[in-house]
């Protein structure tokens, strides 16, 4: 479902080059569970919004489901990452005069679903995340973890075909990353594509594969034994 | 060094209550080493605001270096704030149209510290944390962990006594943590009373004293018997 071929992208800066990503190769079928690890700085999150087609690549070629992306309309785009990617942001993203319940109703609005059923998709998705008795707070009535969830439930609510999730449990205590590593899981058994991006171990363990990032570059790709 | 005693937190919502702590007593010797942990919601975040003077409780006292903090001024505090205590937020808080340097740079603003002096002490503050190469970019072309590691050297840069922490190392990985806490041990061990607010129960091992909250209280604080 995902291939992305000897994909490179290079920031500047005005003054200096960055190359974030040099050369990547990764290839997905459709169901799969991914972990993307590495030390800061080394590529994952600028890979994932290529993936996620929120930035392009410099060189190289991305073909999601079939097609390369960048044969693809700006409008094709903007559909495709409303209704078939859920995307959870490292730092979150949220709207900062929302409500939790109107920030998770946000990608709803974009496919005109009905105000009835989107505040009632959305409480449910709050829920899901143990915030159901925040619904009403904006993002900064809440703490970290809070958000971060906020930013998970969003993610969810359009049940998407792939889940891209930038380091999802960085502020989550480690009952609450195991009750969101739950989730995904379930999901993942009911067929959707998930990538997480990770520094943890502990949550890695439970991920069947593993692709290792070291300055913009692939080390590793496997799958674990156990798995 | 720090006392609180009964310290009580309510946010009011316009609709909702939210006892965020309640009834926390807590009491550090200069030069004391802390870990807070628990779960997400718990009041960690709201209990360091306090500690900084970021906050005030809505009941209780705060003691802090022999002063009830009530009993100050604004100014006072402010002056407290910028050159005795360093904090590390969560969310990083990073001026967005500054480069790191000059984020780095703006307590010493405040400090009035000359210019060439300013920029010499917020270089070598970045180097001590990895980001000697990143002087010159803003926090949108940073990683998530480059942007935590620019709010920690921020945080040191002006010497304080006192290092309060809000999850410092939740977007690095295990090696760059490391060295954070490499920096944190060196520093207590010249003196610097230090509390870390933190998920990662690897990170906690090296901290020797351990205070717990749940639901706005404290329910465990003590001594590792290794420490
Ligand atoms: N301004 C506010 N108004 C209302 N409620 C708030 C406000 N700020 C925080 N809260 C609530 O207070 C509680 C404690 O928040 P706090 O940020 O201290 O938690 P935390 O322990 O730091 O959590 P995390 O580990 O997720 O960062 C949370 O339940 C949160 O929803
Ligand atoms: N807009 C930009 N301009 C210049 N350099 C950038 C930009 N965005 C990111 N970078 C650089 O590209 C590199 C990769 O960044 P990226 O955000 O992908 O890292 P990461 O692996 O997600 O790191 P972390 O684990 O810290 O989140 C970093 O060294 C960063 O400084
Ligand atoms: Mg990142
Ligand atoms: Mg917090």
């Amino acid at each position: 479902i995902i291939r992305i071929v000897d994909v490179w992208r290079i920031y500047n800066t005005g003054f200096t080059e960055v190359a974030a990503l040099r050369g990547v190769s990764l290839s997905l079928e459709s169901g799969e569970f991914v972990a993307v690890m590495g030390p800061s700085g080394s590529g994952k999150s600028t890979l994932l919004n290529i993936l996620g087609c929120l930035d392009r690549p410099t060189r190289g070629r991305y073909v999601l489901a079939g097609q390369e992306v960048q044969e693809r309309s700006d409008d094709e785009l903007a559909v495709i990452r409303n209704r078939h990617i859920g995307f959870v942001f490292q730092t979150f993203n949220l709207l900062p005069r929302m409500t939790a319940q109107r920030n998770v109703e946000q990608p709803m609005l974009y496919a005109r679903v009905p105000a009835a059923e989107r505040r009632e998709r959305a409480r449910e998705a709050l829920e899901r995340v143990g915030l159901g008795d925040r619904l009403h707070h904006r993002p900064n009535e809440l703490s970290g973890g809070q958000q971060q969830r906020v930013a998970i439930a969003r993610a969810l609510v359009m049940n998407p075909d792939i889940i891209l999730a930038d380091e999802p449990t960085g502020n989550l205590d480690s009952r609450a990353s195991e009750e969101i590593m739950d989730l995904f899981q379930a999901l993942n058994e009911a067929g959707v594509t998930i990538i997480v991006v990770t520094h943890d171990e502990e949550l890695a363990v439970r991920i069947p594969r593993v692709v290792r990032l070291r300055d913009g570059k692939v080390v590793a790709d496997g799958l674990r034994e156990e798995a």
